[in-house]
């Protein structure tokens, strides 16, 4: 593992000039993300709190893989409000990677990671035009897409890797993807783009060294966790979700009361193959309700092991 | 922490939590109900 | 003509300022540090809270005015009520198509 750490000059020269992805727009299809690159993200989402945050990846390829083994924050915020927040980063990068270079530190720019606080891991249109961008003059170029509200909440991280196809590519039918709660405000924006990119597989990795580290820091992590609550720190999160789901079954009562009886069965039939608006609702409902109850089941067994007096 | 405000506020996440969960069941519940009825009205539909 | 609205300008400014670090805080202690009627306070508080400058509530009772603490609670119980009507005209709906 240590050995994805080491970075060839040569090599990633000659995996850049045979441009592969000009020939396959799937051609990359996996990620590898170091621990401290994956912390360092997560760290810098969970700062930004409700407001979207932005940083560069830097790293390599292998093959069909990049490999991200650092990254750092841009002083940008907001990246869902602008076409190209990364602009008025541009001169930070290039003074941040020239930098690297004269301390010995030669990877790349890989690509680019922002965060969706509450809203799930997806490209929306703005994110879409990007990375189509980035994609068009600094190949490869990857967009990683974290939401850290959903990781506090689910106790993983909720972290996605994208590529977006050209302009005028059309992709397979690739059946229906991996289901998400998006909330209705954001539902047009994800439904409308959807096609445009496809999703990479993460996984992670750590260096000895970091493996070292993270035993030492093992205890004190356990002491953080096991005193945290997830029903106070998740409280503002979980009452956006629950207004959330309150509209959401508005909206499907119109359906229900206006739609064809019939009409879905039938599309069913068809293969459509899509849930109807009120299944979706119950697999959002579960998925809260079962946060819920995580939460609350460290409450009372805490209360159980501390403040019940034994008889 | 053996306080009544502690006590208070535990109970009362309790309450939020297990009412959450109540509403959750009954969106499970009454989603089941509209498939089921459509399904009746589909079998028994005249037309 | 304007001295009526400096007034309230200015007592607006250090009411905001006294009851910053404070949840509860009683009117006549207001009052006191306004050099107000107590009445006048509450008519005051009253106009923050309504152009929601102020989020809180008045004890007329006690003359106690709460800062902040209910608020925190009522946009999850508003959630949940929200929900809880849908639930029951979606049944509702259900009910008509049988």
């Amino acid at each position: 593992v240590d050995a994805l750490f080491k970075y060839d000059a040569a090599e990633q020269q000659l995996a850049q000039s045979c441009k592969p992805w000009l020939k396959d727009p799937h051609h990359y299809k996996h990620v590898r993300m170091s621990a401290l690159a994956l912390l360092k993200i997560a760290m810098h989402a969970r700062s930004g709190g409700n407001l979207e945050v932005m940083g560069i990846l830097q790293g390599k390829v292998v093959g069909d893989t990049f490999i991200v083994i650092d990254s750092f924050a841009l002083p940008v915020e907001g990246t869902e409000t602008r076409v190209n927040a990364q602009a008025e980063a541009y001169e930070y990068m290039v003074d941040f990677l020239d930098t690297n270079k004269a301390v010995h530190r030669p990877e790349n720019a890989v690509g680019w990671y922002h965060s969706h606080p509450g809203y799930g891991c997806w490209l929306s249109g703005i994110d879409v035009n990007t990375q189509m961008m980035n994609q068009q003059y600094q190949e490869p170029w990857l967009a990683v897409v974290v939401d850290p509200m959903r990781t506090m909440a689910a106790g993983k991280v909720e972290i996605g890797a994208f590529r977006t196809y050209p302009k005028d590519y059309k992709p397979a039918d690739e059946g229906p993807s991996e289901y998400q709660t998006i909330p209705l405000d954001k539902i047009e924006d994800f439904g409308v783009h959807a096609k445009s990119y496809y999703p990479l597989d993460i996984t992670f990795f750590k260096s000895s060294t970091d493996s070292h580290l993270l035993d030492l820091l093992w205890n004190k992590y356990w002491v953080a966790t096991l005193s945290a609550s997830p029903l106070i720190s998740n409280r503002d999160f979980a009452v956006g979700q629950i207004a959330d789901v309150a509209e959401k079954l508005e909206q499907a009562e119109g359906q229900l009361t206006h739609g064809g009886r019939l009409g879905r069965f039938v599309e069913k039939k068809k293969g459509a193959g899509d849930d109807s608006a009120l299944s979706k609702i119950c697999r959002d409902t579960s998925k809260l309700a079962a946060e819920q109850i995580k939460g609350l089941s460290t409450q009372v067994i805490k209360n159980a092991l501390f403040n019940c007096r034994l008889t | 922490c053996d306080t009544e405000a502690f006590t208070r506020e535990y109970l009362t996440e309790y309450n939020d939590t297990l009412l959450t969960l109540y509403l959750a069941a009954m969106t499970r519940g009454t989603h089941t109900a509209n498939e089921v009825v459509d399904k009746y009205v589909m079998a028994y539909d005249k037309q | 003509n304007y001295v009526e609205d400096l007034l309230k300008k200015i007592r607006t400014q250090v009411l905001l300022k006294i009851i910053q670090p404070y949840t509860r805080v009683r009117i006549p202690f207001i009052a006191a540090k306004l050099n107000i009627p107590a009445p006048d306070v509450e008519q005051l508080l009253v106009s923050l809270i309504l152009d929601g400058r102020v989020a809180g509530c008045i004890d007329q009772v006690n003359q106690i005015l709460e800062v902040g603490s209910r608020q925190e609670g009522a946009k999850r119980y508003t959630a949940l009520e929200k929900w809880a009507n849908q639930i029951g005209s979606l049944h509702a709906a259900v009910q008509n198509k049988l």
